[in-house]
């Protein structure tokens, strides 16, 4: 892996989104690096739909929640994405609206990447951002900085928000992955939350996945 | 990580309360907890109780001692009089020939846990709000903070109840806030967030995704390994 890669600076990540009052990080979480392959695999950056998933995915739950590795599966069978302008997120589960027709991405197929850190770095510095889940301890109240959450209170075991790696890097010697969260601009810094690197911290590295696109 | 502090095995004899033989071993055990600590950074001697055993290489000093670390001083994220930490430590001392041997330390927070509950007011988190002075100024910041919280955020709330309620969820997540940061190992910063009015089940229920930890995920194909290019 370079020493440093982020796709924010590459055009492969569109702006911060607001799940609102809804458990829909997972959809987020996928959206988020459909569009990064898509943008890698056509060159257009699309900002995709949330609300599709969160609608026509029957499998998951909407805003109780839900798993990458279903919303996958629902994408190829769906038969695509429609864009956040045609399909728009309303916060809350409405019936399915989908029309293939309107579908501007696909998606042929997706995978589990490893759980060494090291070698998801190699992965999204060549393939491009990555859905993972993380403990979310903490986040109510992160402002800015790097989380190093100790492991006891941030386990690997009790993963509950969904989000996308963007990048990763080192400052002052401290290394950290680059985080795009669904909780708007107006948390963090300005939206994105920056976690250590390299400690498995808060379970970073159990459930990075990706789609593909041929 | 902090540990529920339990005292090691005391044997047959109480703890005795403090007594005058205890505080040299006492001062001792407060050196050695400080050692290296610039002035201004040292912990301070609370209570001490403990016992002495004679021995043929002289005495044998059990202490159990709460020692009051300084209060923290970013002012970010150290709203609270409330924050400082208490260690509640057990010491092994060792006398021989008027020479003080450190054998054994074992120090933990005490538990400051703070429950949620719907009927706890700010006073009531804080019940010598009235009587003392440092609680009162808190009072003060944290009503000031809490205004322009609202004021950020938009938040308005059905009754004047509901805005105190929410102002003692807030004033508890400052301290929620505080605690995590001094044992986040990184540069994060936490404090006052958009969330800050929500307790953590309301946090939990509304943003977060129970089903990742309790649905076994769909087994996907591994991806390839990257070739070197």
């Amino acid at each position: 892996a370079p020493p440093e890669w982020d796709w924010r600076k590459k055009g492969a990540v569109t702006e911060v989104k607001d799940q609102g009052m809804c458990g829909s990080c997972w959809a987020f979480s996928v959206t988020g690096n459909v569009e990064g392959q898509w943008f890698l695999n056509r060159g257009t950056l699309l900002s995709l739909s949330e609300q599709e998933l969160l609608d026509c995915d029957k499998v998951d739950k909407a805003c109780l929640g839900g798993l990458p590795s279903n919303a996958y599966t629902a994408i190829e069978k769906l038969g695509g994405l429609e864009t956040e302008d045609d399909y728009s997120y309303q916060g809350h589960v409405q019936a399915c609206s989908f029309s293939a027709q309107m579908a501007k991405v696909y998606i042929n197929d997706s995978v589990e990447l490893s759980q060494n850190e090291q070698k998801l770095a190699a992965w999204l510095a060549q393939k491009g951002p990555i859905s993972v889940a993380i403990n979310a301890f903490g986040m109510q109240f992160y402002r800015h900085g790097i989380a190093h959450p100790l492991r006891p209170l941030c386990s690997p075991w009790l993963i509950d928000h969904a989000v996308l790696l963007v990048g990763y890097g080192n400052r002052s010697n401290i290394p950290f992955w680059a985080i795009k969260n669904s909780w708007g601009s107006d948390w963090g810094e300005e939206g994105y939350y920056y976690l250590h690197r390299g400690s498995g911290a808060c379970g970073v590295n159990t459930m990075a996945s990706s789609a593909v696109v041929n | 990580a902090p540990v529920p502090f339990k005292p090691r095995a005391a044997g047959a004899r109480a703890w005795e309360p403090s007594s005058p033989e205890l505080l040299a071993p006492a001062r001792f055990a407060l050196d050695e907890y400080n050692r290296g600590r610039a002035a201004g950074s040292r912990a301070v001697l609370g209570t001490v109780r403990g016992r002495v055993r004679r021995t043929a290489q002289g005495s044998l000093y059990s202490l159990e001692a709460t020692l009051e670390e300084p209060p923290c001083k970013d002012p970010l994220v150290c709203l609270l009089p409330v924050s400082k930490k208490t260690m509640l430590c057990t010491f092994e001392i060792l006398n021989e020939l008027g020479k003080h041997i450190l054998l054994r330390r074992d120090c933990g927070p005490v538990d400051t846990k703070v429950t949620d509950n719907r009927n706890e007011s700010v006073s009531s988190f804080l019940p010598q709000l009235n009587s003392d002075p440092l609680q009162q100024d808190f009072s003060m910041k944290i009503t000031s903070v809490f205004k322009d919280f609202v004021a950020t955020y938009n938040r308005t709330y059905e009754s004047e109840e509901e805005a105190q309620w929410r102002l003692s969820v807030f004033a508890r997540n400052m301290v929620r806030a505080q605690k995590i940061q001094a044992l986040d190992r990184g540069t994060a910063q936490y404090g006052v967030t958009k969330f800050s009015d929500l307790t953590e089940e309301e946090f939990h229920t509304i943003y977060l995704n129970p089903l990742l930890r309790e649905e076994p995920s769909k087994k996907m194909r591994l991806a390839k390994s990257l070739t070197d290019p």
